[in-house]
This record gives structure tokens, sequence and C-alpha cells, in this order.
């Protein structure tokens, strides 16, 4: 987390907030509830109290305006720059401009006004930008369901106001409130472990919590995003991923539910369920899935076993599920992510990375996971 | 080589995100600032933003650019 220079912040807990004017995009009750529920998010972790104000000088003047719109900081028309507030202090300290060239919604169909107002609301308190990508204050708009800050905004926001004192804590507080998102994976922790690995037309995909990083041969920097801002209906977590080459397609799992990818847009007409592969019901979730292009099969690994399937056939080979110890000797451990290049299979198990020669069936070299990555 | 026109209009593009976000010094009026200048404010948005830090304006730098984002500028005063 970053703040402003000298730590700008208000001298008192107590912020008045005034909505100067609206959207006509949403009812008037809309914009004040999403307001409103913004400022919520910075209060329930913090001794700020914020009384809303209906004329006169508030500390905080929420407004919208395009292009310029009085403060000499013009925005620039749909999308590009959606709002900007400034940091606590007397005057436009405080105040919170949104861009009304843009189409703000409640839902993910445009820029949710929620998410914007809370990240814009964060900056009106004093937090400056963060470089966690899975921070609500990361510069880039990406739209997310479920609690908004992350454990590096509480972090910064608490660093300037302090925790919630006790006498202020509610007597039944909701747990579902406060349950900050874990900070974005660091790709060179030594113990860093995968959820799931991928090829994607020549790009190799590692799934990770919420992110993926995107490795591409001529790029030495892996490239972290999260998975909803690009793919926003795909869930939190990735468990497996593997691409058919021939049909150009990369299914991902998650739980007893698959999508397709075709590059990176998702294919109509899923998510399946994972049990039509053939996988029993009794399977909920798949560890790892890899391709493997000499025999047209893809292996599921789940926990112990392994199942090949067989794309020509679109069926489950008679003989699974096999033994991964008994197939892969060397392997006598779950299989959380696995690729195969060049008639190696790359099997990623916590924290170690096991090179393995698929004709020959044996380990040939021990890794470190986030070798792949660079580290 | 003379710049192709995409390129300019990356470049402009580029000028007027560091100029915003990251404190790019605005050089002359219609003239580009230094080259060493940009550089350095290239290079710091592509370590805030955790890419490659090439110094360059590669396709990932420009993408992350071009991005719907908060109009508060990431460092600095």
């Amino acid at each position: 987390y970053n703040h402003f220079p000298r730590h700008l912040k208000w001298q008192n807990n107590n912020v008045t907030f005034r909505i100067v004017n609206y959207t006509p995009d949403l009812k008037k009750s809309d914009v004040d509830r999403a307001i409103r529920n913004a400022l919520n998010i910075w209060s329930d972790v913090t001794p700020l109290v914020f009384k809303k104000l209906h004329q006169g000088n508030a500390d905080i003047m929420i407004s919208f305006g395009s292009q310029e719109h009085g403060d000499y900081n013009p925005f620039d028309g749909p999308d590009g720059l959606l709002a900007h507030a400034y940091p606590p202090g007397q005057g436009m300290g405080g105040d919170t401009h949104f861009d009304e060239d843009e189409h703000w919604t409640k839902d993910s169909s445009a820029y949710n006004l929620f998410i914007v107002a809370a990240h814009e609301l964060g900056h009106a308190l004093g937090m400056s930008h963060s470089a966690d990508a899975g921070a609500l204050m990361y510069p880039v708009y990406s739209y997310s369901t479920g609690y908004l800050l992350s454990e590096d905004d509480i972090e910064g926001i608490q660093a300037l106001y302090g925790g919630i004192h006790r006498s202020q804590r509610s007597p039944n507080p909701n747990p579902r409130k406060v349950k900050p998102k874990p900070d974005a994976p660091n790709k060179c922790n030594p113990m860093l472990s995968f959820d799931a690995a991928t090829e994607l037309r020549g790009e190799t995909i590692i799934f990770k919590d919420r992110f993926y990083w995107r490795l591409h041969p001529q790029m030495v920097e892996p490239e972290q995003t999260l998975i909803k801002s690009t793919w926003p209906s795909l869930p939190n977590k990735v468990d497996a991923a593997y691409e058919n080459p021939e049909k150009d397609l990369v299914i991902i799992f998650s739980g007893i539910r698959m999508w397709a990818l075709n590059g990176y847009s998702l294919v109509d007409g899923y998510p399946k369920y994972i049990h039509k592969l053939g996988l029993p019901k009794t399977v909920r979730k798949v560890d790892a899935a890899v391709h493997i292009g000499d025999t047209g099969k893809t292996l599921l690994f789940t926990e112990e076993e392994y199942w090949s399937y067989d794309e020509a056939t679109g069926k489950m080979d008679s003989d699974s599920p096999r033994s991964i110890e008994q197939d892969f000797p060397g392997m006598d451990d779950e299989v959380d992510a696995a690729v195969f290049h060049y008639g190696h299979l790359y099997f990623f198990h916590e924290h170690v990375q096991y090179e393995y020669s698929y004709t020959s069936r044996k380990v040939m070299r021990i890794l470190r996971t986030n070798s792949i990555l660079n580290c | 080589l003379p710049l192709s026109p995409r390129d300019r209009d990356d470049r402009l593009l580029a000028e007027k995100y560091l100029r915003r976000f990251y404190g790019l010094p605005a050089g002359l009026q219609g003239r580009q600032g230094s080259p060493v200048a940009f550089r350095t404010q290239v290079e710091k948005m592509q370590r805030f933003f955790k890419l490659e830090v090439t110094g360059n304006l590669d396709c990932n730098t420009l993408e992350v650019m071009k991005m719907p984002r908060c109009g508060v500028p990431d460092v600095g005063e």
C-alpha cells in the first residue's frame, strides 16, 4: 500500500460528505447506496464515522462531471480515466469526481459505481495507489465480487487511522462483512505452489489463488493478472487446466465444473459438469490435467489416481482410474499441476517440480516449482 | 526510420500517460521531452505494474496504459 506524501489524513475521525449531483445512469437511491456502502467499507475497519450533509461544504464533496469540470484536471470521455479524488485537506481536499461520460452501473455490465467509489474514497481518506494487483487501491479497474478490501488495503488505512476501537465494535459483527482478500502471491516465494498450469497458444498460463501468471517465450517477466479481470465469469480459484491444441481449446476445472476457452474467449455452452468426461460422481475435484500430444490422451489427476481421456473418441479409457505411483514411478505424491513439453511431463507438487520423461517413465530432474517463473 | 503513424500514436499516448501519472516533465510545447526522462518514467511505470522493466514501449506496457483506470497519479505529489 502507499499513502500520499506526508501521510495526509483527516485530523478528525468524524468526516462529512455530500453528494452534489447525480448521474442519470442510475436511480438517485442507487447512487446514494453505492456511496454509502463504499464509505462503510472503510468505516468497518477504522474508527472513521461518515456523516452525510445535504447542503453547504462537506469534507468530501462528491460529484459527476465530464471533460473539464472545474478543477483543471479534465476527464477524457468514455473509458480511460474513470474518476479521481483528492487527498484529505481543506478546500478541494477529499473531493471525489466521477467521469459522467462513463456508463455507471450496479453490476458488471459497465463500470460498477460502488467499486470505483470505494477506490476513490480510499484516496479521499489518504490512501495512494497500491502495486498489489489484488488490492482495491490498485489503479486499474477490475470488476470483483465479494469483500472488496485486501489485507494490503486494511493495513494501509489502519496505518493512518488505527483499527476499530473495542468500544466501537458492534455487539454482533457479521463475520461475512470483513473478510480481507489475501495479498497477491509473490512469484519468487520459495515455498510457492501452483493451483494449475496449462499452455495457451504458445504461452504458459499458471493459476495461483485469484491470479494467473502469463509466460510468453519472448518475455522474461511473467505478467500477473486477476483471473476475473480477464474472465469475470470464471471462479476465483482454478483446480486444473489443459490445452487441446487439435481443438484449439483450453479446458479449465474448478470443483465439479469445467469451462472452455478458445484463445482468451470463453466458449458458449459452458460451464459443464466434469462428469461429462466420464468421471464418476464421487470425483468432486480434478487436481491437475495435462494433454499428451503424442498419444492424444488427456490425463486427469485426482488424489492418488489418474484418469486417461481419449480426446478422439470422447471417452475415458476403460482401464481408468490407474495408480499414479504405479504408472509414474517416483511420483508418490499428489499432483497440483502438470504440463507436457517436448516429451517431458512436468509435475508440480507444492514447492517442488518434477521433470518426468514420459517415454522412459522416470524422474529426470527435480526443480523448484517457481523456477518456471524465472526465480 | 520515421515513426509509423501507429508508433507515433502509441508514443503520444505513453507521453500523456506518463505525464499524468508518473510526473514526466512536459517538453517544450509540441516537442518531445528528453529520451532519458521518457525511458526512466517508462521503467518506473513498468516496475509499479510488475511488468518486465525494459524502458521500451512493448505491447504489455501499452496494453496496461490503455486499461480503464483511476485518474490519481501513481507516484509522488
